[in-house]
Formats: C-alpha cells, sequence, structure tokens
C-alpha cells in the first residue's frame, strides 16, 4: 500500500467498519453484500478481457449481452437456491456492483427495474401470474416504452394508440406519425422480445388517455421482429454504449385483450371503459424509478470521490514552503472544498433516498386501499429530488475528474465513463427542467390553498408558516 | 425573524427562501394575467423563477431531512464516529449557504457579519475533516474490482496502474504503426 494512503488510515481518528455497517443498513446487511460482491465477482470478472474502452460500438454490445447473461444466469441459480426477491435483483443491478460488471449499462436492467415491477404495480392478479414467472426465469426479456421520439415528459401528449376491436376482442396498437415512434428504451433495440407500451387507449370511439399494453416484438425462437414491429437501435451516445436503446415502429399490431395491463383501468369484452380510481394511478412506474435514481446516483457519487480522495492522498504538487518537499493535493484547501462536499453529498442523498423510499411505501400501501391524498405531494418530491440529486451527482462526478488534474480525463480513471452514465440520468425518466416545473406547480397550487386558510401536507406545511410571516 | 447562524437556522433560512420564491412566482403569475396575458403565458413567462423556486423547495427538504435523520442516527453511535458524521452535517449545510448566498440576501436577515462567520465555519470544518477524509470513502468499501479506476484503488499504486493500463492500448501493439509507412513517411519524403 502507497505510504501516504496508510499514513491516512493510521491517522483516521473512527472506527471506519462502524460507518460501514450504517451505510449499509447494518451489520448484516454489510455481511449479505459483502458476500454477494465475492460470489458475482470470483465468477464474472475477468481481467483477461480486451478492455471495453478499445470496443467499437457493436462488439461493446455484444460483450454487454454476454456479461448480462452470465450475470443472469448466476442470479437465477441464487433464486434457485435462495429464493432471492427483487431486492437481490436491484442490488446487483441498479448498484455500483452491476454498474462494475456491466461497464458502460446493461441491455436487461429494464426487464427487471420497470418491466416486472409495472406488470407488479399495474397487471391483475391473472396478468400477473402469466407474466411474472415468465419475465422472472427470463423465458422472456421485456422493457418499457414511454417516450417517443416527438414527445418526452409530458406524457398526455403521446400519439401511440391504442384501439379496441370488439369483433376480435384485440387491441390495435399503431403509431401514426415519425414523432410518435418509441424512442430511448434500455433492451429495445436487439434485446427484448416483449415491451410494456404506453398508448392512448380508444374504445367506443372515445379517448381514455394512456395505458400500459403488453406487446410482443420479436418471435420467441427465431427472435426476428414480428409484422408490423419497426424495431431497431438508436446509435451511440455520450455514455450507456451498453444499454441498447432502441425505437419501436407499431403498424397495426393486433394484441390480445388482456394484454392491457387492467389493476386499475379496465376495458370490458364489449368495449366498455371501466374508470380507474384516480387517473393518476399510471404514474407509478415512473416514481418508482425515480425514487430508485436517487439511491443509484449515491453509488455514483461514493465512486467518484473514492477516486478523487485516495489519488488525492498519492498525488504530491508544487512546493508551497521553500526546501519542503511536495506535500499532497489533499493538504490543499481548494482540494478539500471538490472533494468533501461530494463525500458530505452522499450521505446526504442516502439518507434522503431512504427517506424518501419509506414514503413512496408508505404511499403506494395507501393507494392500495383507495387513499390518493397524498400522491401529488410524493410525485412532486419525486420529480425535484430526482432533478436535483441527478444535477449534483453529475456536476460531482465532473468536480472529481477535475480533482484528478489530467489523469482524471483518461478512461482508465473511470471518470468520463461513470459521468456519462450519471448526466444520462438529467435527461432520462423526465427531463430535470420539466420535472422542476411539475414540482413547481404542486408548490404553487400548495400556495394558493395556504392562503384561502387550508392545511397542507407535510412536506409544503412551511409555506403556510412562512408565508403567514410574510404576509404579517 | 433575525437571523440564527446555526445549522437550525440555516435550515430554516432555506425555507424563507422557497416560499418566498414561491410567493413571488404567484404574484407574478397573478401580475401578469392581470395585465391581460393568459395563465399558460403568464406560467411560461415565469417559468425561470418557477424552476428556482422548486430548487429552492427542493434543497430546503434535503438539508433538513439530511439534519434531522443524523440527529436521530447519531444517538446511537460512538463518540467518534458522531463527531464526524456531524461534522459532516455542518460542512454540507454551510456549503450550501454559502452557494447560495444570494437567496438568503434576498429572503432572510442574514448580515455581512453572518456571511464572514459562515465562511469561516466552512473553512474550519474542511480542515477537522482533513483528518478522515481518506477514512471516509475508505467506509464506502468500494472493492477495485467496482470502481474499476487506476486512480483510486485502495493500495493507491496509481501511476503503475497508469503505465499498465497505457500498455493495454491497441496501438501499443507494434512498435510502430502501419500509419507511418502510408501517410507519414511519403509526407516527409514530399511524395504524399
Amino acid at each position: 500500500v502507497n505510504t501516504d494512503l496508510q499514513r491516512e488510515r493510521d491517522n483516521c481518528t473512527f472506527n471506519i467498519t462502524e460507518l460501514t455497517n450504517i451505510l449499509d443498513g447494518g451489520v448484516q446487511k454489510t455481511a449479505e453484500r459483502k458476500l454477494r460482491e465475492d460470489t458475482v465477482l470470483k465468477q464474472l470478472y475477468n481481467t483477461t478481457d480486451v478492455p471495453a474502452i478499445y470496443l467499437s460500438h457493436k462488439e461493446k454490445y455484444e460483450a454487454a449481452v454476454k456479461k448480462a447473461c452470465a450475470m443472469f444466469q448466476m442470479i437465477r441459480k441464487l433464486q434457485e437456491e435462495e429464493n432471492t426477491g427483487m431486492e437481490n435483483y436491484q442490488a446487483l443491478l441498479g448498484g455500483s456492483l452491476g454498474s462494475a460488471i456491466l461497464g458502460d449499462g446493461n441491455p436487461i436492467t429494464l426487464h427487471y427495474v420497470m418491466f416486472i415491477p409495472t406488470i407488479m404495480g399495474q397487471g391483475t392478479v391473472e396478468q400477473q401470474a402469466y407474466w411474472i414467472g415468465r419475465a422472472f426465469n427470463l423465458s422472456i426479456i421485456g422493457t418499457y416504452a414511454q417516450t417517443e421520439l416527438g414527445h418526452g415528459t409530458f406524457i398526455r401528449g403521446l400519439e401511440t394508440t391504442a384501439t379496441y376491436d370488439p369483433s376480435t376482442k384485440e387491441f390495435v396498437l399503431n403509431s401514426p406519425t415519425l414523432t410518435s415512434y418509441k424512442w430511448w428504451p434500455g433492451g429495445l433495440a436487439h434485446t427484448a422480445n416483449y415491451c410494456i407500451v404506453m398508448a392512448q387507449l380508444y374504445t367506443q370511439g372515445k379517448c381514455h388517455g394512456i395505458h400500459p399494453f403488453i406487446v410482443q416484438l420479436r418471435d420467441e425462437e427465431t427472435h426476428m421482429p414480428l409484422p408490423g414491429i419497426k424495431v431497431g437501435e438508436i446509435g451511440a451516445k455520450l455514455g450507456m454504449n451498453g444499454t441498447n436503446n432502441g425505437f419501436l415502429g407499431l403498424e397495426h399490431v393486433r394484441i390480445p385483450r388482456d394484454y392491457m395491463l387492467m389493476k386499475n383501468s379496465k376495458v370490458l369484452e364489449d368495449g366498455t371503459y371501466v374508470n380507474a380510481p384516480s387517473s393518476k394511478l399510471t404514474y407509478g412506474t415512473m416514481m418508482f424509478v425515480r425514487v430508485m435514481l436517487v439511491n443509484d446516483m449515491c453509488n455514483y457519487i461514493a465512486k467518484a470521490v473514492t477516486i478523487a480522495t485516495r489519488y488525492s492522498a498519492i498525488r504530491r504538487q508544487s512546493q508551497p514552503k521553500p526546501n519542503e518537499p511536495e506535500p499532497q493535493i489533499l493538504d490543499y484547501l481548494t482540494q478539500q472544498h471538490k472533494l468533501f462536499v461530494g463525500i458530505a453529498s452522499v450521505h446526504a442523498f442516502k439518507t434522503n433516498a431512504d427517506w424518501i423510499w419509506n414514503m413512496y411505501n408508505n404511499v403506494t400501501a395507501e393507494m392500495e386501499s383507495g387513499d390518493m391524498e397524498r400522491l401529488p405531494e410524493l410525485h412532486a418530491l419525486s420529480c425535484c429530488l430526482k432533478a436535483i440529486v441527478t444535477a449534483d451527482a453529475a456536476e460531482c462526478v465532473e468536480r472529481c475528474r477535475l480533482a484528478c488534474g489530467g489523469h482524471g480525463y483518461m478512461l482508465a480513471s473511470n471518470l468520463p465513463l461513470m459521468y456519462g452514465l450519471v448526466t444520462a440520468a438529467c435527461t432520462y425518466e423526465g427531463e430535470n427542467t420539466v420535472l422542476l416545473l411539475q414540482t413547481a406547480r404542486y408548490l404553487v397550487k400548495s400556495w394558493q390553498q395556504a392562503s384561502s386558510g387550508n392545511t397542507l401536507t407535510p412536506t409544503v406545511s412551511y409555506i403556510s408558516r412562512v408565508g403567514n410571516g410574510r404576509r404579517s | 425573524p433575525p437571523w440564527d447562524n446555526t445549522i437550525e437556522g440555516i435550515v430554516e433560512g432555506f425555507y424563507n427562501v422557497s416560499a418566498g420564491k414561491i410567493g413571488l412566482c404567484v404574484a407574478q403569475i397573478e401580475k401578469r394575467q392581470k395585465s391581460g396575458m393568459s395563465y399558460e403565458d403568464a406560467w411560461n413567462m415565469t417559468s425561470v423563477q418557477l424552476i428556482s423556486a422548486s430548487e429552492a423547495h427542493c434543497r430546503a427538504i434535503i438539508l433538513s431531512t439530511y439534519y434531522k435523520e443524523t440527529q436521530e442516527l447519531v444517538k446511537t453511535v460512538s463518540a467518534e464516529l458522531k463527531t464526524v458524521l456531524l461534522q459532516l452535517v455542518d460542512l454540507y449545510v454551510v456549503y450550501w449557504a454559502i452557494a447560495r448566498l444570494g437567496d438568503l440576501l434576498r429572503f432572510t436577515s442574514i448580515s455581512e457579519r453572518d456571511i464572514e462567520q459562515l465562511q469561516n465555519w466552512y473553512e474550519n470544518t474542511i480542515s477537522k475533516l482533513r483528518t478522515n477524509a481518506v477514512g471516509l470513502v475508505d467506509a464506502f468499501d468500494i472493492r477495485d474490482e467496482i470502481l474499476n479506476s487506476t486512480l483510486g484503488s485502495y493500495d493507491g499504486r496509481a501511476y503503475e496502474r497508469l503505465m499498465e493500463e497505457a500498455m493495454k492500448s491497441p496501438l501499443n501493439a507494434q512498435p510502430v504503426n502501419e500509419s507511418f509507412h502510408k501517410y507519414l513517411k511519403p509526407l516527409m519524403q514530399g511524395k504524399l
């Protein structure tokens, strides 16, 4: 071990393991994480692979698929042995372990973090029974398509249509324009053979807004796109070049009636539309992913500051005092200023991630019993937290790169690749400015409610207190 | 209310900023509507301020949650770790107070003297954390295979790893690249 680093460790005033246990959520959780990392890395980490940074775009995808398959084979084995739950999948995929194994993204992640959760959250019990089993054992690979070429965060503007035909008891899915082509979903291009498609539902001549439909994209044997399915990859991106992001056009594709996820709204055989208790229920998947994203960002910031801090301990530079050796750059206040806010951000965001995760679970449980009161508050919070945390994370990774000088510019430092992954989160799952405006809408409404003397929900209750003070 | 130069005071200050900004946005929208603008146009014209209000709201929530939850957490940890965790909270909250001084000056009664104290507080906290910098990142407990970085490995062999990685560049597979014979040599000999 480098002597400077060793000295730093010798001088540490607290018990490092104690803090690690807290960050993991307890001694047991640390042990579980370590075991998981050990098992996965032993089997999947291969130092003899050609470094992914020197591969072509096509080779990157092929290598990502190969690694993802090995990883999922392992998950399947774990599942058989230990009845592994969703938490473990997320720990393997969404966390830093997943990104270490899968490098610049993974084409099967959305299968676990969106396809399965959406079916669980929005499918009927029968639909769950039919689809979840097949999805869990990877008989099918799914993804989730919402964003269109011409339509992003504003989901009411989506153009893809699903028109019910009572004569055949089928929905006809159609992309009427180029701008209605689905655009961006990971794994959509050449990996998934099923997809949840968000489309405007038409039945009995009326539009009922967006609803989720399961669409088969490719033949389960040959993997050839099915008739009417126009599918392919969207091309090279700033980062995430292993995620196989795709486009999808639908030319009058017919699917059975029960391929619409009907836990909330329903279309009966005769075409009668049965309304959901709340039109907001379809926002569930988006909120779930935004909440998850906050946690993901913590992992990236933790990685970036670990790299930059250790580097700052071993790097010596300049000679501020004559006849003395070059100091560690970690001794410069400007360097500390760059690094320490990153370290503190990990703790701040981790605390907030846990807090909003609890709130998400509580609100979801309330929704199950028909209580939607806190849904707008959670939506507003998840929007702005996602926006601020991803923006701060991107800034933090970039600051860590700069803290490593020219060496941080090397792809081998892993900081540029990490920046690509983090900055992507500023635009996916809702572009940050749009999300902040959605929160603003809630805040303005809350202000108006406070002005009318109404009681506000807990996270905005300060508006009444401060607002009253200002007026008085 | 008078400015309180404590963590609680700063968090309260951020709530004041947020509420102040939301109030201003509402007033702006109403004013624009009174001048004949539609609600949608008034909203669009106010959207830069609305984003700022939204960010202020989120900052207040993040700071407040971090502070409150850590206060609970430190009741259960060792004295040494408690000190460090509270230093991190101080650093984070004061960092954002300094970063958003303009807003605090606009919406609270913070003074020049308070700001000077904040700056000193920030610099002192940084210095206190210096000893534990490496310990704090070690506590994230990220294995080398996961960091996947020449610069951040646990053993600190950054320079050696940079050289090892450099040797993996496909260009280093041959001592002379074929482009020399194809382009450079003819150019140098005036034959291109």
